[in-house]
């Protein structure tokens, strides 16, 4: 319905703001960041990769292959998944981590759609880009555990990498639904229990490329802010691995705030492509859910 | 895991690396050298004149890489720097025992 | 005995070869090489055409090393290369089987 | 097969080259080095200034060497490049599991 279909939208192109904010301040403290812009809060390009303004990085990109290779099937196709880290690998982007990197390679030149369990793939590249297969199981919680779990064993096959994948997409499912952010708390609450390790009370501040670090911050961001912009400058000014927190930052609060939420000059700065591409797919994930 | 070395003509050196690309790899490291070999001098024009060397430059590629990987790797620089004439090069098999990844401590082949 | 290659940040160089100094290394070879990885080239005006220098340099030190030093090597080569940024560099260990110091004809550990 | 690594002093390359050649050793790859040492701020004679610097420019040669062919190739160059004064050089012999001649295709030996 109307109401899904337009948090969905929004939590798609608020993950896209969060990456293209965030990428600017990627790899900085927050201090430096601090003597640098400030409050850091346009869409200005630059950065470790000198991006252009709006423009995003792996975190949609990788997104955008997942979301495609739904639409493309009519239906779930981890093989189509694959394909498409592999094409877009091959199409020189402009950063690629190095685990998602080494799933990819692995799928390429083996054809394997899953990596051996490794201690060291506790980082965020799974989360980062679940989004489509969420949009794609809401609201079943079992299809969602099994599509995000085994799109995440591409290139990241650990039990922190799970768990956050599986609970920033129930999440997800929540604020969907228009949930209560006392409700979303509740959920988070249960991780954290299941999970000490994703506890941010006390916050640390550490804003890493390591998943915990990552969750910490975009929940404790998210829940101190009172409006999608206060919740995503909080995180992308943290600093650390700014690009992905801000992506999954985005993609929570724009589906807990919806498109109103949004700021229209960050809608604006985005890169016009992409925003056209998440307007045209998000529709169709829906369309296509079993 | 290994550490590849390949010597090769400087001409070929982007195309090697997008093939290398191609398959998933992009940790290269590339020194310029002199090689002196089967094929001998050429003259070379030098602030107008016209010498003999008995050396030619070359490049030397460094690539560590995961035993597994080894093969299709060497394939793919022999493919695409090959020419067919003399001075195409070499490449070396290099045990390596450890590789660590300096920014986060990384060890073996997550570090490559 | 091994010999410890470190691809490292040129800036860094000083830096680790004092460190190295400090743990009673002394002998050192350094190349300069240009890196491809991750951490990306610069974009370079040239002739009016803006265009994408795909290399960052980096300097190898190559040392050598008797076993027993080598965790040492490792962790103080980590420790004073790492800024935690994107292209801090690698450390390769390959098994070195003699080195022979040239002046005196010493062999093994003694060379070295 | 070994990868035999010389670090020498530059003056003495043709030197070690022509000597190499007579032995029936052809193939080399040589680059620039700096060179750090154990005798700090002593100083060295190149291009007929005295040095007293902390790095002293080598060269560095390699040469992809077939087993039965090792002790002839060290001693070789031992004898080529040592002047008995500080700072000759060293050898290091790496394993080397595997050669490629581009070209050919050939391996192991033939490559060499
Ligand atoms: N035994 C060797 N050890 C180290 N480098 C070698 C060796 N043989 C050849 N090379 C390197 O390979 C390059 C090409 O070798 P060359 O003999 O000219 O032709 P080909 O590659 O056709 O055999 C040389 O310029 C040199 O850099
Ligand atoms: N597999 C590899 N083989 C040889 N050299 C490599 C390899 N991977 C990286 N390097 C070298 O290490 C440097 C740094 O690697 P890079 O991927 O940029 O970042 P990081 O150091 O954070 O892993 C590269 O510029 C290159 O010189
Ligand atoms: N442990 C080592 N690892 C790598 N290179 C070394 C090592 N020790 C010496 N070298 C190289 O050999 C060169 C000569 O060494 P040095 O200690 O100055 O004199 P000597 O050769 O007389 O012992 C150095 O400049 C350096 O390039
Ligand atoms: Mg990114
Ligand atoms: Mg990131």
């Amino acid at each position: 319905n109307d109401e899904i279909l337009s948090r969905a939208r929004a939590s798609f192109i608020g993950m896209a703001i969060g990456d293209a904010l965030g990428a600017t301040v990627e790899f900085l403290t927050a201090t430096e960041i601090q003597h640098k812009f400030g409050t850091f809060k346009e869409i200005v390009g630059g950065g470790w990769l000198r991006l252009k303004p709006g423009q995003v990085t792996d975190d949609t990109q990788m997104a955008l292959c997942i979301a495609r290779a739904i639409t493309t099937a009519g239906g779930w196709s981890l093989e189509g998944i694959a394909q498409n880290f592999a094409a877009w690998l091959q199409s020189r982007p402009v950063d690629c981590g190095d685990t998602c990197r080494k799933g990819i390679r692995a799928y390429m030149l083996h054809g394997h759609l899953e990596v051996p369990p490794s201690k060291w793939d506790a980082g965020n590249g799974a989360a980062m880009r679940l989004l489509p297969a969420a949009l794609y199981a809401f609201p079943d919680k079992e299809l969602l555990s099994k599509y995000v779990v085994e799109q995440a064993h591409l290139t990241h096959n650990s039990p922190l990498s799970d768990a956050a994948c599986i609970n920033l997409g129930e999440l997800l499912h929540l604020a969907l639904s228009g949930a209560s952010k006392n409700r979303l708390r509740r959920r988070v609450d249960n991780l954290t229990e299941e999970f000490p390790a994703f506890s941010f009370t006390p916050y640390h501040g550490l804003a890493s490329g390591y998943v915990v670090d990552t969750l910490q911050t975009v929940f404790h961001w998210f829940f101190k802010g009172r409006s999608f912009e206060e919740c995503l400058v909080g995180t992308v000014n943290q600093g650390g691995d700014a690009d992905t927190t801000g992506a999954i930052c985005g993609m929570l609060a724009g589906a807990y705030y919806g498109m109103e939420g949004i700021p229209a000059r960050w809608i604006k700065k985005l890169d016009q492509k992409v925003l056209a591409e998440l307007e045209q797919v998000t529709p169709l994930l829906l369309k296509a859910r079993p | 895991m290994k550490l590849v070395e390949a010597i090769i003509k400087p001409f070929k050196m982007d195309e090697v690396k997008d093939a290398l690309n191609e398959i998933g790899i992009e940790g290269i490291t590339v020194s310029e050298v002199k090689g002196f070999g089967r094929q001998k001098g050429h003259t070379e024009l030098y602030r107008g004149a016209e010498y003999v060397v008995d050396f030619i430059p070359k490049i030397k590629m460094e690539i560590a890489v995961p035993d597994e990987l080894v093969n299709k790797v060497v394939e793919t620089i022999e493919n695409t720097a090959k020419t067919g004439r003399i001075g195409d090069g070499k490449i070396f098999i290099i045990p390596l025992e450890e590789a660590v990844r300096i920014r986060t401590g990384e060890k073996g082949t997550d570090a490559i």
